[in-house]
């Protein structure tokens, strides 16, 4: 889906929760500890901006729309 | 965890914008 490799890791994350609420940006960065915060909220801001995910019950909470 | 219905309102509501905004960017090409 021409993610870069963080998008692609950042994305399988999100897809795997299972929570109805979806994954908790604190999990995101627990998982992913070798990238900075900065480069998540910027992967998770290329991901919404494309409609591959979504926040859910507040903004540090996302899940994917497929 | 269980939600309220309002949260689950609100997710569905943030789920149906976001694949709006796939379709769009899907259609751009």
């Amino acid at each position: 889906m021409g993610f870069t490799a963080s998008q692609r890791q950042v994305f399988t994350l999100i897809k795997s929760c299972p929570l109805a609420e979806g994954i908790s940006m604190q999990c995101l960065r627990n998982s992913l500890k070798y990238l900075s915060f900065y480069d998540i909220r910027t992967c998770l801001q290329f991901l919404i901006n494309e409609g591959h995910i979504y926040s859910t019950i507040d903004d540090c909470h996302f899940k994917c729309t497929n | 965890s269980s939600l309220t219905a309002e949260q689950q309102r609100k997710i569905e509501e943030n789920r149906q914008r976001a694949l709006a905004r796939r379709a769009e960017r899907l259609a751009q090409g």
